[in-house]
């Protein structure tokens, strides 16, 4: 799975993501990265996720929007918010990751899992590419 | 004012551990390009929508990454595809799954929330609705590579293994680093 948040320069968000799915997947199984709030969600009030993992659990827990709903209801910063729904995914027993963006510019890459290959690019700040 | 992006080829992949330096660095150099390209978008006063599929396209288009070409392969030995875009500003969203012959899916995705009614669109109804636009079906072997199609040998074969053994006494298997690969490539 790959993804991408950005924020641009009239302040606007948006997030996509795109993938393969899983290998040996049966019966048109359909994971997260397609479904809007679960593996991808933006709204500038709040933040862009775009997540990639078990696409079962992120579909449970509505991954993407549940960020984003914490920022809404309950004024969470948007690493918080990152860092509690991932745990609600291990809880479940699933695993993977979000990459988040918010319209301060504000990141959270939040994963449960090795393997997690991600990269930023700000215009106050260089590059910075983490392979885990 | 702040503008940027971040990116994510993936988790549960190969883990840095067991990665050649030479791979490493390939998988550096496509993220650097996929960056890169999102934020000369954003650089030049692109939107945030123009600026995620450009760096997501470079992504599908590397064989690297489980997404358009070289995205792992469903138990028939083909490739599907999904994906998704929301748009921040409007709220609009286009998504797409089940697909065989979008070479890069996050525009047909993009499409569907921008010159359709609907969000979401599947399988054959979704390539028409591309058809419509214009957009060329490549065949499905475009996608396919041999180290996907080593790595669905692999899980079937560990499927019939699984399924010899099996009985009701006997715990779910653990998830453990061959089963997480295998899973999302």
């Amino acid at each position: 799975t790959v993804g991408c948040v950005a924020l641009d320069r009239a302040g606007n968000l948006a997030a996509g993501t795109s993938t393969g799915g899983m290998t040996n997947k049966k019966y048109g199984r359909v994971g997260d990265a397609p479904i809007i709030g679960a593996g991808t969600y933006a709204n500038n009030a709040t933040c862009a996720v775009s997540a990639t993992g078990w696409g079962e659990f992120f579909i449970r827990v509505g991954v993407a929007r549940d960020i984003a709903a914490q920022m809404e209801y309950r004024g969470t910063p948007l690493r918080a918010a990152a860092a509690a729904t991932i745990a609600k995914v291990a809880q479940l027993g699933g695993d993977g990751g979000v990459i988040a963006l918010d319209a301060q510019g504000d990141i959270a890459m939040e994963f449960n899992s090795p393997g997690m290959y991600r990269a930023f690019r700000f215009s106050d700040r260089p590059a910075v590419i983490a392979i885990y | 004012k702040r503008y940027g992006l971040v990116i994510h080829g993936g988790a549960g992949v190969i883990e840095r551990a067991a990665m050649s330096p030479e791979r490493e660095a390939e998988y550096r150099t496509a993220l650097n390009q996929a960056l890169q390209a999102g934020y000369a978008v954003l650089d030049q006063g692109g939107s945030a929508l123009e600026a995620v599929t450009a760096a997501i396209n470079l992504m599908e288009d590397n064989p690297l990454f489980n997404a358009g070409k070289g995205a792992v392969f469903n138990a028939d030995g083909i490739c599907e595809l999904d994906a998704s875009v929301m748009d921040g500003r409007t709220q609009a969203a286009g998504a797409v799954a089940a697909l065989h012959h979008i070479k890069n899916p996050i525009n047909l995705a993009r499409d569907v929330m921008l010159k359709s009614e609907h969000v979401m669109l599947v399988g054959d109804g979704a390539e028409k609705f591309a058809q419509s636009l214009g957009y060329q079906l490549v065949p499905n072997a475009y996608f396919q590579t041999d180290w996907r199609r080593e790595q669905l040998k692999k899980a079937q074969e560990q499927e019939k293994e699984k399924a010899g053994k099996k009985t009701a006494a006997l715990p779910a298997a653990p998830v453990d680093y061959f089963t997480r690969t295998l899973r999302w490539g």
